[in-house]
């Protein structure tokens, strides 16, 4: 079943590649179909693990793992030729990148309806996983691993005990988040501290913090009820995410320079849902300054 | 729909190209490809706050995890994720201590039992991309249940 899939010549492509790889569709449901890209090991495939990779968002395709972080391959600046990525991961495993849910890159559904959850997200990603192994069945005795990076961290486990548990003969072994997002409340939480510690904050900000939002102790920076509370934090959150900071990557460059999508101001309000009210209209929230005046 | 200061025009155009597609298999008939969509984000239920409880069953079937952190992300900082771990109240199995690649402190880790708590030091969100080594040790590592 996997032979009309295999990928034999790849526009851009200069050198020979060392595995093979295949890239077709996996049924997640009637009329739902994945789009999967498939690269076998650089070094024993039969014997070397099957290993899923997820990106997240929720929405975000898994080709930006395969094509900008560990996959065999990546896209020059030229958007037309590709080089060699030597620490690609398929040196010690065979690679499945799936673009999940339906809607998400190549991946459709006949009814185009993209509304869907954790669970429906993580129902369709095991059906695609058992009509991969029926389309390989040679890799159904190979070790099994999935990773994933970002909403991946509720991706990954969500979909693992669906694995671990269900019916599937899949030689399930472990999995890995990288980055990932597994808890709302830790991840606000923490951040104010990261920010803080990595000198984000002020002096004056760190004890409005403190005094409005600290109690006997302990703070609560997720959902406290103080108004002044989640002003305070609001405007800590607005230095991270809106200042103009790199907010994957504190020391890098923000490249791109591109407007903010829906689907990343959605992400943002449902990561700081508490503070969604306030966020927006914060004393950061107006046109980035241009790099001369940053401070 | 593209994520803030991330670059991704390249793979943009190269994926959107007749050929390329044609020889990735898609149909003629869908959109252009994009990094993120519009249409499943904006719509999209969350129903997990926490996946505690889901690593706790996990954990028990003996399962390995690896939860690792490029240590400058904001989106998904690291300390977050290591009070997670920690908070899964799993007995420590190991300090937490430097893990070495290319002869330099790569990050540090710690294991509870069957799951270890890893970082990346210096990278951002997207740990293969920015420090690629490190992360295909870490990987090897993991499949092999080896040594940091």
């Amino acid at each position: 079943q996997y032979a009309p899939d295999e990928v034999t010549d790849l526009p851009g492509m200069t050198f020979k590649p060392s595995y093979r790889q295949w890239s077709g569709y996996l049924q997640a449901g009637p009329g739902k179909f994945l789009h999967y890209w498939f690269v076998t090991s650089q070094r024993d495939p039969t014997k070397d693990p099957v290993v899923l990779w997820l990106n997240g968002g929720p929405g975000c395709s898994s080709l930006d793992g395969f094509l900008s972080e560990n996959g065999p391959f990546h896209v020059n600046n030229d958007g037309a030729t590709l080089y060699e990525n030597e620490f690609s991961w398929n040196k010690y495993a065979n690679m499945l990148y799936l673009e999940s849910p339906a809607g998400v890159g190549y991946s459709y559904s006949d009814d185009q309806n993209y509304e869907t959850d954790d669970d429906k997200v993580a129902a369709d990603n095991y059906q695609a996983l058992q009509s991969f192994f029926v389309k390989f069945p040679n890799f159904t005795l190979n070790e099994f691993f999935i990773f994933g990076e970002s909403y991946g961290g509720i991706y990954v486990p969500t979909l693992s005990l669906r694995v671990a548990t269900g019916q599937a003969k899949i030689n399930f072994q472990g999995f890995s988040v990288g980055n990932g997002l597994s808890s709302f409340a830790l991840n606000d939480e923490s951040l104010i501290y990261f920010g803080y510690y990595h000198g984000l904050f002020g002096e004056d900000l760190w004890r409005d913090l403190n005094d409005n939002c600290c109690n006997k102790g302990g703070c609560n920076f997720y959902n406290s009820s103080s108004d002044s509370c989640k002003i305070q934090v609001n405007i800590a959150f607005s230095i991270v995410y809106q200042s103009g900071l790199n907010e994957y990557s504190l020391y890098l460059d923000c490249e791109g320079r591109r407007g903010l999508s829906k689907t990343y101001e959605k992400a943002m309000t449902l990561l700081f849902r508490n503070y969604r009210k306030t966020l927006h209209t914060s004393k950061y929230s107006g046109p980035r300054l241009s790099s001369v005046s940053l401070n | 729909a593209v994520p803030p200061c991330i670059n991704s025009t390249a793979q943009t155009n190269w994926l959107n190209r007749g050929d390329v597609r044609k020889a990735l298999h898609i149909p003629a008939t869908l959109p252009a490809w994009d990094i993120c969509s519009d249409a499943v984000g904006e719509k999209y239920n969350i129903l997990y706050w926490t996946v505690k409880d889901v690593y706790l069953k996990l954990l028990s079937m003996g399962l390995r995890a690896l939860v690792y952190n490029g240590d400058t992300d904001m989106a998904c900082n690291f300390l977050g994720d290591q009070w997670f771990v920690e908070d899964l109240g799993i007995k420590v199995t190991s300090k937490y201590k430097t893990w070495i690649y290319d002869d330099q402190v790569a990050g540090f880790y710690q294991r509870f039992g069957n799951i270890t708590f890893l970082t990346v030091k210096g990278a951002g969100h997207m740990v293969p991309q920015w420090a690629p080594g490190p992360a295909l040790h870490m990987f090897q590592t993991f499949l092999i249940n080896g040594s940091y």
